[in-house]
């Protein structure tokens, strides 16, 4: 089973 | 004061397509350059990033930064009114709340007016510019529109392969599992069908099927995709406008 990431994980704000 | 002149209005409708699934609002920015846009899915698994650049335009000018907050769901009832074949300007002053939206047929003397009512959004810009790319595949935007869609019936993951000589897409679920294999091809009578595949280091990911769903809504933009992947990274997914780029950045699927 796979669990979904967000992209806050890799990104940072501007 | 705005004003951008579409030659025709399939290009905007197509874009505005592409995007209303994935995100009910967002925040267009104009400057003289051009417009863009970035924003992120509810919950923050998918993010669209638009760049319409001046050349797209017949006519474009932007005398200083605008940003207009634009419901798409509204803005696409719109946009839907007018021919495909029409002239499309948008039009906005310097403070307006609402957007002018122009169509004029090309063989009656027609011209259709309609102003969006705009909005005022509050949202933060991610920082996705400064990625790294282990593995790069450029491949027919509708095939790869077919293989998101047939690896969908077998589960709600999808998981992408690359070695040096070919890419592999694969889904496994209850009622069984199935793969596509592609390997780089040249076409020269239709190098639209052509495949490419660069590669630095091997690459295995998984990526939900129910986003990817949404992101080959824009496939009827570009005859290409180009795919952009690194490991234990966001996927970039990329369809060319004439001048220009509608792209997804998709949070991958970890093991838990």
């Amino acid at each position: 089973k796979k669990a979904q990431s967000t992209l806050m994980s890799f990104f940072g704000k501007k | 004061m705005l004003e951008g002149k579409f030659e025709e209005a399939s290009l905007l409708k197509k874009i505005v397509e592409a995007m209303k699934d994935c995100v009910s609002s967002c925040n267009f920015n104009c400057t003289e350059n051009g417009i863009s846009v970035q924003a992120v899915d509810n919950s923050r698994v998918l993010l669209i990033s638009l760049l319409i650049e001046k050349d797209t335009f017949e006519e474009y000018r932007c005398d200083r930064n605008i940003t207009l907050g634009i419901g798409l769901g509204s803005f696409s009832k719109i946009i839907g009114n007018g021919a495909n074949s029409d002239y499309l300007t948008i039009q906005a002053e310097d403070d307006a709340d609402t957007l002018g939206i122009i169509f004029e047929d090309k063989v009656k003397d027609k011209i259709s007016e309609y102003n969006l009512k705009l909005l005022d959004i509050d949202a933060d810009l991610l920082e996705v510019d400064a990625m790294e790319t282990d593995a790069t595949i450029t491949l027919p935007s509708a095939d790869f529109a077919k293989i998101c869609k047939d690896m969908k019936t077998l589960s709600e993951s999808l998981q992408i392969t690359v070695t040096k000589d070919s890419a592999k897409f694969q889904s496994a679920g209850e009622i069984g599992s199935g793969s596509v294999v592609i390997k780089p091809k040249t076409d020269i009578d239709h190098p639209e069908e052509s495949i490419t595949i660069s590669l630095d280091k091997p690459i295995d990911l998984s990526f939900g099927s129910k986003y990817l769903s949404d992101i080959i809504k824009a496939t009827s933009l570009s005859q290409k995709v180009t795919i952009k992947l690194t490991e234990d990274s966001p996927g970039v997914f990329e369809y060319k406008l004439p001048s220009g780029y509608l792209r997804f950045y998709l949070a991958p699927k970890f093991d838990e």
